[in-house]
């Protein structure tokens, strides 16, 4: 859907809203090691497909456990955050934002923020087609 | 700035490098040119050229549109959310979700869609992909990984120009400054858009 010229009259198009997946994460603001939410598990493959979270997507579960949280520190110190392990608002804001589908994280390697420090996941997360 | 696992990059002997897009998108003079605009800043900065040809098959870079499902184990998830992807040389696949709703000419920040995405921000960071950077933490920076809707951000940031160069050495040519003689007019108009969000 082009609109290469931003004067053109759009009201013939649907009022679109943020990618529906995406736009629950909010529901976790808050969530923290320990807790269980509906629907976690998705925010576990969002950190896969990016290259954070080492398990399989067949073995996620909606438990905000260790290794959540390791990768969700990981996250946080890419994009500048405060590494704190707990889905703040402020992060769950960045999840949210349009991004490139191209992974943070390749093969364990990165040199975004966390890449420059020892990463516990750098030995085995998953490769993506990128 | 960073670079796929094994720097992997064009070979000396490919630095001009070639780009067709899928015929199937018929895509207008207007929206080719914004990818030619997006190429010619990264020549700008290193020895590489880029030049349109209409041999889809048998160009090094691949530019598509596709929706959903396409076929490289990557679907596109419609609206916003993932925007486009690219693979690192030699691959020279770049592909832009379909169903986002590009602005290719004009002031994204003023759209009336929320929606909006300004397709030559996202060109030029795919771009850089397919040279072989990968994602920068440095928030600047073109090859930062998210952008916010109804943004333009197109001029490369020195962490962009250094990763590039350090593959390919710097265009004779590049006076080690801004890559776009607006930048400052740019810049002002990125902070006072950045605060849209989504």
């Amino acid at each position: 859907q082009f609109f290469p010229n931003i004067t053109h009259d759009h009201s013939h198009f649907p009022n679109f809203t943020s990618n529906p997946a995406w736009e629950y994460f909010k529901n976790f603001t808050g969530c923290h090691i320990g807790d269980q939410r509906d629907g976690l598990a998705k925010l576990k493959q969002y950190f896969y497909n990016f290259g954070y979270f080492p398990d399989s997507p067949s073995n996620f579960t909606d438990d905000f456990d260790d290794s959540f949280e390791s990768a969700l520190k990981t996250y946080q110190q890419n994009f500048n955050l405060n590494p704190t392990g707990v889905l703040d608002e402020s992060t769950l804001e960045q999840i949210q934002r349009p991004r490139c589908g191209v992974a943070d994280i390749i093969n364990g390697s990165s040199t975004m923020n966390s890449g420059k420090s020892s990463n516990s996941h750098s030995s085995n997360l998953h490769t993506v087609a990128h | 700035f960073s670079f796929f696992p094994g720097r992997p990059r064009w070979t000396p002997s490919n630095r001009q490098l070639t780009y067709a897009f899928l015929p199937a998108n018929q895509l207008t003079a207007t929206v080719k040119s914004v990818f030619s605009r997006a190429f010619d800043r990264w020549s700008a900065v290193t020895p590489l050229t880029f030049k349109e040809t209409d041999s889809f098959y048998g160009a090094d870079i691949t530019i598509g549109f596709f929706a959903g499902d396409h076929g490289d184990g990557e679907p596109f998830d419609g609206v916003l959310g993932t925007l486009a992807h690219a693979f690192s040389p030699p691959n020279g696949r770049f592909h832009l979700d379909g169903d986002e709703n590009w602005v290719a000419e004009g002031d994204v920040s003023t759209s009336s869609l929320s929606s909006a995405v300004d397709l030559e921000s996202v060109a030029v960071h795919e771009i850089g992909h397919l040279l072989g950077l990968g994602h920068s933490s440095v928030e600047e920076s073109i090859m930062y990984p998210t952008i916010s809707s109804r943004r333009k951000k197109v001029d490369l940031a020195s962490d962009d120009i250094e990763g590039v160069q350090m593959l390919y050495g710097s265009n004779p040519n590049y006076n080690g400054s801004s890559t776009s003689p607006t930048s400052t007019t740019r810049s002002h108009q990125e902070r006072d858009t950045s605060s849209n969000g989504v």
